[in-house]
């Protein structure tokens, strides 16, 4: 009932259907132009070499549909028990993920779906508003990958942001700040300096 | 705790551990992680020292077994306690490698990851009966030997061979050229004493394809090299230098008949070899280990995205409008736009892994029950979501460390070393390119039969006929 040539939403659904039409327009093509060298003559593995840099960006089709409709689907699952806030977000989160996939692979969706340039400002607009509605939740949503300083080990990235005082720290533990004078001042620069090497 | 972070804490929508929970699969999941978590951290004392950074190559390999030894010892211990079995380790090893601080890779990690897995996948009941208890209690410690210097994923190209003799029912392993030298193996240095080899079967004078083998390579007791092998470490990469990548080669060395993995394939004693039902049944390891991966992948990203978007949070800039103090970084649009979508991958690839690992869970048990219908599919899956999980992974990570300017190119950020082990993970375990190549193999050959099915398409791929 769907063709390819159907009227583009800006919608996570229609996102995510309309890289399904992107991975089979691209694996389509591959096997025609594979077809037809072979048909013009080319060995197999002549028209598949001719064609991997295509049958690449087919695979890598094939897997963004993989992984936008799994996280489109599962977190629709998931979020049937949560509290309403946590769907909210993690709600916002696929729409997110899905809308700066479309505007990364705009390109392809521009050869192989309907999408036009005023679904695509449409999309801009709402990529944008998904950042600034997504801003206040961001360490929110870190946080709950729940890992703890040890496991970052990062002067930045500590729970109680005390980055600065990390970072000098960390600097203290350069073995060069072991000693106030390293040798090579005596051996190399001080020689160099007078004129001596 | 500062101010900023604070703030932002408060302001928050949802309840942070409510989505934690949910992440994990559950309350009783995520307090099992947290006991395996808080108890590897327990064990920091035991190994901390001067940054990995600081020490030299042989340093850093020294440490990486010191603190090896105390991971999976510690795997070792729940599993004494009945806290984990053969069948859930990768949760168990996922947690604990999630806490553990090594950034410089472990030696062990392949005996876990693929050699055992290639034993349960490979070896006939009285073989795994034989060699996994061993391995499971680290009396033996394994690699996995199949890449050589000429020969990457192309393993039909492959050339060490294995010769059955009949007569001593044994295979007589060799190396017959300089290009066949096994490459890159984890552990295989000078950590393993046993390997995984992959080797071209020869049986009555007739070359039969490769096939596994478990292979002595250093004796049990004194870890010498063993006559006919020659073995050692192949020296200092871009990232992950305490892994011991290491060479392999075979001089006329004999390993016993039933050391060869004849779960699917087997020769018999007087040399007849008899055919497995589908040689795409060895794949099983290969996905285990794609899926491990992918798994990695999401926590390399979670670790990037918390680092960059609490210190995104913390360090001001700028005024926004003159007379206010500096924003916060976080605050700026083209901010959100490097980290937003890369906090969105972690969840995305995180429910993509675990609903990959359910896939192939299912898979595994309709091919003990003989079905092999979606054999092919699943190597497509795992193969493609390898390469894009660590593309993406890689990606997204040195957006987050360029996200945090000059402080995020210092190591004890720890995104430097955080991106080089996501880079690492486009190259093992298959070029992504080439797996790329392998599921576009499979979409095509779905594709050209596509009008001839008269049933559904696996689930994977079913969308290719409604779309069209």
């Amino acid at each position: 009932s769907k063709g390819f040539s159907h009227k583009w939403l800006n919608t996570t659904d229609n996102i995510v259907y309309g890289f399904e039409v992107v991975s089979m327009r691209k694996i389509a093509s591959c096997v025609q132009n594979m077809q037809k060298r072979v048909a013009s003559g080319m060995t197999f593995e002549d028209a598949w070499n001719m064609s991997s840099i295509q049958l690449v960006a087919a695979a890598e089709a094939h897997c963004r549909v993989i992984i936008l409709s799994t996280f489109n689907s599962e977190i629709k699952e998931l979020t049937k028990t949560t509290s309403p806030e946590l769907k909210r977000v993690l709600s916002q989160l696929v729409d997110l993920y899905s809308v700066y996939w479309a505007l990364e692979k705009l390109s392809d969706l521009l050869q192989y779906t309907t999408i036009n340039h005023e679904d695509v400002d449409g999309l801009r607009s709402w990529y944008e508003d998904l950042l600034t509605q997504l801003r206040p939740n961001a360490v929110g949503l870190v946080d709950a990958f729940d890992l703890k300083d040890e496991m970052l080990n990062s002067t930045l990235g500590s729970y109680d942001g005390r980055a600065y005082e990390r970072l000098m720290e960390a600097a203290l533990k350069s073995p060069l700040n072991s000693e106030p004078v390293n040798h090579t001042f005596h051996k190399y620069l001080k020689p160099f300096m007078r004129g001596k090497l | 705790i500062n101010e900023d972070l604070n703030r932002e804490r408060e302001k928050c929508s949802f309840n942070v551990k409510e989505l934690t929970i949910l992440m994990d699969g559950g309350p009783e999941k995520t307090k099992e992680r947290k006991e395996r978590e808080n108890f590897m951290i327990s064990k920091r004392d035991t190994y901390a020292g001067i940054p990995e950074d600081y020490l030299s190559y042989k340093e850093q390999y020294e440490k990486a077994v010191k603190k090896s030894v105390i991971v999976f010892g510690l795997v070792r211990r729940l599993q004494e306690e009945g806290k984990t079995t053969i069948h859930n380790y990768r949760d168990v090893l996922g947690n604990l490698l999630r806490a553990s601080d090594v950034s410089t890779g472990f030696p062990l990690a392949l005996h876990y990851i693929m050699f055992m897995p290639a034993i349960i996948n490979q070896g006939t009941d009285e073989q795994t009966a034989r060699w996994l208890p061993r391995a499971w209690d680290c009396n033996i410690i394994g690699s996995y030997a199949q890449t050589e210097l000429g020969h990457g994923t192309f393993i039909r190209g492959l050339e060490t061979t294995a010769t059955y003799d009949p007569i001593t029912k044994e295979f007589v392993l060799n190396s017959p050229t300089l290009t066949s030298y096994k490459w890159w193996g984890g552990g295989l240095g000078q950590t393993a004493n046993y390997s995984i080899v992959v080797a071209q079967l020869y049986t009555k004078g007739e070359c039969l394809g490769v096939h596994s083998f478990i292979v002595q390579v250093r004796d049990e007791e004194t870890h010498m090299p063993l006559p006919g092998i020659k073995i050692g470490d192949i020296g200092s990469k871009l990232a992950l230098n305490g892994i011991n990548n290491g060479f392999l080669g075979f001089n006329n060395y004999r390993v016993p008949r039933n050391q060869m993995l004849m779960k699917h394939a087997q020769v018999l004693e007087d040399g007849t070899y008899v055919k497995s039902r589908n040689p795409k049944l060895n794949y099983g390891a290969m996905v285990f280990v794609r899926v491990v991966i992918a798994f990695d992948m999401a926590n390399y990203l979670s670790k990037a995205a918390t680092i960059s978007v609490r210190y995104s949070a913390v360090r001001r800039q700028c005024q926004s409008k003159a007379g206010e103090q500096e924003s916060q970084v976080l605050d700026y649009l083209t901010q959100q736009h490097k980290l937003l979508p890369a906090v969105a991958a972690c969840y995305a690839l995180k429910i993509t892994a675990n609903k990959l690992w359910d896939t192939f869970n299912t898979v595994n048990e309709e091919l003990l029950a003989g079905n092999l219908q979606r054999l092919p599919e699943i190597h497509a899956l795992a193969c493609c979501l390898k390469a894009i999980s660590t593309y993406d992974t890689a990606t997204f990570i040195e957006t987050c460390r360029l996200a945090c300017g000059g402080h995020g190119y210092m190591h004890s950020s720890n995104l430097p070393t955080t991106y080089s082990s996501a880079v690492a993970a486009c190259t093992y375990e298959g070029d992504n390119t080439v797996l790329l190549l392998q599921t576009a193999r499979f979409l095509a050959k779905t594709w050209q039969e596509i009008d001839n099915e008269t049933g559904k398409l696996t689930p994977t791929v079913e969308y290719l006929k409604t779309t069209k």
